[in-house]
């Protein structure tokens, strides 16, 4: 049967295979936009997959970085990677902003940071977090892959019991899901802007999360999650509250947006998507579209920040 | 897959910081007796908790006694298991 990313059901969650052969039709039928890159392999040695939107201008190019389900069991991240990635080979050519930003960088996307985690979300536990590597002597299973990066690591807002839910691993970059990502941006060198997205909580924001210290670029970074979260609630009319992490939600060391900022991406996001607790991590497939049709605003208006505040 | 019957998802407001250190200590306790959805952060923010239906008496009870007030923001997951599951495999078909 001929896959075809076009009868795909952008409205429904799916598995691991499913995702990864939607991304074999999708790149093959947007192939003048599209390319998919291997960065790495899991701790269970899968593929860890990366999607370039590049409309040319070379590998050095200026570009933005968006994550998705870095936390397995935030499965309405995953999907909406996946519509977003739809929206901007939709978009492109139409939208001015996207298309103005695509013709002078690239976009990277990575829809499943935790493979490992995530196929474990749909065969044994739905409401794993972690991802699943093991260590000789250690009882539980597991690293928060939130917790596992350079910047701050070790601070409070992590744990050093590898059966807590917030483990950060024996030591920075521990985590093969890390590492190759650390790897990819660092040896790219021109990433501009980093947004990692998790659920739940309605919230958009910026780093730092390991300490309550303002970034240098705060003014600038709180008044564009100002005016992110503002085109979002015009879409669907979601509140969603913004600011630091450290000051809005709580204090996270070892999270990828501070080891973003503090590698020289002045541009780091983290969203907290919908809900803000009716379901949680069990948000109805019935939301994908309307939380991703909000989500997409508030990004394309930090892309148009971007595109007029070239650093 | 684990089954998740009987699962709740408690919603704790906790109103100043005492009272999120009493949730803290939950985490802790053996065998796992809550999973944080929503970790306790600070008194103005909600908690989340999942809490497996063999530790509800307990862990509603050390609440109570510690006069946290809580809702039941998730009744049963499993129900929402079995409704995400079968949307799945409708959408497939």
């Amino acid at each position: 049967l001929e896959r075809s990313a076009s009868s795909f059901s952008y409205s429904s969650y799916h598995t691991l295979e499913e995702i990864y052969n939607w991304i074999d039709s999708f790149v093959t039928e947007h192939a003048d936009i599209v390319s998919k890159i291997q960065i790495g392999h899991s701790f269970e040695n899968r593929s860890i997959l990366v999607l370039k939107f590049s409309t040319g201008g070379g590998s050095e190019r200026q570009a933005v970085w968006i994550d998705t389900g870095i936390h397995s069991r935030e499965w309405i991240t995953h999907a909406t990677g996946i519509w977003t990635a739809k929206q901007i080979v939709s978009e492109y050519g139409k939208d001015r902003v996207l298309t103005n930003l695509l013709d002078t960088m690239d976009i990277f996307l990575e829809i499943v940071s935790n493979p490992d985690g995530f196929a474990f979300t749909h065969s044994m536990n739905r409401l794993w977090r972690k991802n699943r590597s093991s260590q000789p002597g250690v009882p539980c299973i597991g690293v928060d892959l939130n917790r596992n990066w350079r910047s701050g690591f070790g601070g409070n807002g992590s744990n050093d019991n590898p059966c807590s839910e917030t483990y950060r691993g024996p030591y920075p970059q521990s985590e093969p899901e890390v590492s190759a990502v650390v790897n990819f941006i660092t040896a790219h060198g021109n990433i501009k802007a980093l947004i990692s997205i998790h659920s739940y909580s309605q919230m958009l924001m910026y780093p730092y999360g390991h300490s309550l210290e303002p970034v240098s670029d705060q003014e600038e970074l709180h008044n564009l999650a100002k005016r992110a979260v503002q085109a979002l609630y015009k879409v669907h009319g979601i509140k969603y509250i913004y600011g630091s992490i450290s000051t809005t939600l709580y204090v996270a060391s070892g999270i990828t947006v501070d080891w973003a900022y503090d590698s020289g991406i002045k541009y780091c996001f983290s969203f907290e998507l919908r809900d803000t607790g009716r379901y949680g991590f069990l948000l109805p497939a019935t939301q994908i579209v309307p939380t991703a049709e909000e989500m997409w605003m508030a990004i394309r208006t930090i892309l148009k920040h971007i595109l007029r505040h070239p650093y | 897959q684990m089954n998740f019957t009987g699962d709740q998802v408690l919603r704790v407001l906790a109103k100043d910081e005492m009272q999120l250190r009493l949730l803290r200590e939950l985490e802790g306790l053996k065998p796992q007796k809550v999973d944080f959805w929503r970790g306790p952060a600070r008194p103005s923010l909600p908690v989340d908790m999942r809490v497996p239906f063999s530790a509800l008496r307990d862990v509603k009870g050390y609440l109570e006694s510690h006069g946290l007030s809580y809702s039941v923001m998730i009744k049963d997951i499993q129900v929402l298991l079995d409704q995400e599951r079968e949307a799945m495999a409708r959408s497939r078909r």
